[in-house]
């Protein structure tokens, strides 16, 4: 369902070359809840963009359903991702002159819907991440783990086929992060979604069909994801 | 060293109040390690600016070291919290336009010292985070977990009494994210600082002398700080 052949990408600073992906080959499953894990700095922010198509590599190809995403222009490349891909941004991404309400609602926009149905969809969203007491907050009237639920509620709003969660729970405590992972997993389970998260929170990792560990530019099967 | 004596906070949004502390009293000696939790929005950031002097309380008064800094004036406030205070923000609150090297070597520029001094101050710090090699990096260049670990040294770099860190791990790999706890626990048994903490890493909370609950305005012990 969604293929990464060959996948290089390369960073340079002057002098200084990073090159956090070199050659990665992945292939996951439609319905897989695929955890990426590895140390900070190793890659797997850049990974997931990507996938979502928010960014190109130097080399190898994206497949995602079919498409190949690497081939598209810029606008068709964001038309695809905004009918597609959920994102989870790392910091949120949050719209700052924005309520939390219209910062959810903004996938919503491209699609042709009722003002009625894409409220009820706000919502729903905001509901299932526990902050419609929230809705009429600015990002710098909340916390930092609610801009990070509103930030998953945006992500799951448009009903998108493939989420993608770059570190979801990092500021969220025990119990609500044990919240979005149940949301993402019924999700998951109720509507097919497929699902790609990098987390270092190894409930987590407990919940997924599989787990990847990033290390010096390449991807390893986790043998034993006990610790 | 520290003491809050009934601290009240209240936001208020139109005609919704949200009030994250009520008659909030807390002591914390010196040298302690407080580690202090709760749920997503309890009010624990807010808590943490008010120790900081970067917010102050609607009631009641924060004495730090014997210093009431909820009478100082916003100048002197800020004096006081440059010499005393090491912040790790939730939310990094990097500079964008300034590299890691020079976002770490701000606080140091409210202190007469020579260039080379504060040029070694500012590797030691970046070495303690392991982000030598990364000094010349902007904020948008550098990994998530690597933003938060800037924001670390720029804490430390000034050799403040107090360091308060707001979730100083949430986007640290385990392996990091134990540096870090070790860095941090190192400074303050062999320089006897004060290290107030917010987290939800478990691991952070062993470490810690005491640990406290914030939850509907209030502050509550731990009975039992294993999950
Ligand atoms: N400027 C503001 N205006 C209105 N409400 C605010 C403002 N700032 C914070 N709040 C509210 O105050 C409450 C406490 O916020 P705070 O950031 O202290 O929570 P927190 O415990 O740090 O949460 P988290 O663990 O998610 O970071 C939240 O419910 C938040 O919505
Ligand atoms: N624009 C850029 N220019 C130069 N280097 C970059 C740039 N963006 C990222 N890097 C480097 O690429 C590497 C990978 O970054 P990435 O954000 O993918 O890491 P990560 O695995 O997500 O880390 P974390 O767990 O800390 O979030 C890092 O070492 C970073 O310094
Ligand atoms: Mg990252
Ligand atoms: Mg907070």
């Amino acid at each position: 369902f969604i293929q990464l052949d060959g996948v290089t990408k390369s960073y340079r600073l002057g002098e200084h070359v990073v090159t956090p992906l070199h050659e990665v080959t992945l292939e996951v499953e439609k319905g897989e809840f695929l955890v990426l894990l590895g140390p900070s700095g190793s890659g797997k922010s850049t990974l997931l963009n990507l996938i979502a198509g928010i960014d190109r590599p130097d080399s190898g190809r994206v497949v995602v359903d079919g498409t190949d995403i690497t081939q598209l222009s810029r606008k068709k490349a964001a038309d695809w991702r905004a009918e597609t891909v959920g994102y989870v941004f790392q910091d949120y991404s949050l719209v700052p002159v924005l309520t939390a309400y219209e910062n959810v609602e903004i996938p919503l926009w491209l699609f042709s819907m009722s003002r009625a149905e894409r409220h009820r969809r706000v919502a729903t969203a905001l509901e299932a991440v526990g902050l419609s007491d929230r809705h009429g907050h600015l990002p710098r009237q909340l916390s930092g783990g609610q801009q990070q639920r509103v930030a998953i509620a945006r992500a799951i709003v448009a009903d998108p086929s493939v989420i993608v969660a770059d570190e979801p729970t990092g500021n969220l405590d025990v119990d609500s992060a044990g919240d979005v992972l149940h949301l993402l997993a019924r999700l998951r389970a109720e509507r097919g979604k497929t699902l790609v998260m990098v987390t270092h929170d190894t409930r987590a990792v407990e919940r997924g069909t599989r787990a990847l560990q990033l290390d010096k530019g390449q991807l390893h099967a986790m043998a034993e994801v006990s610790r």
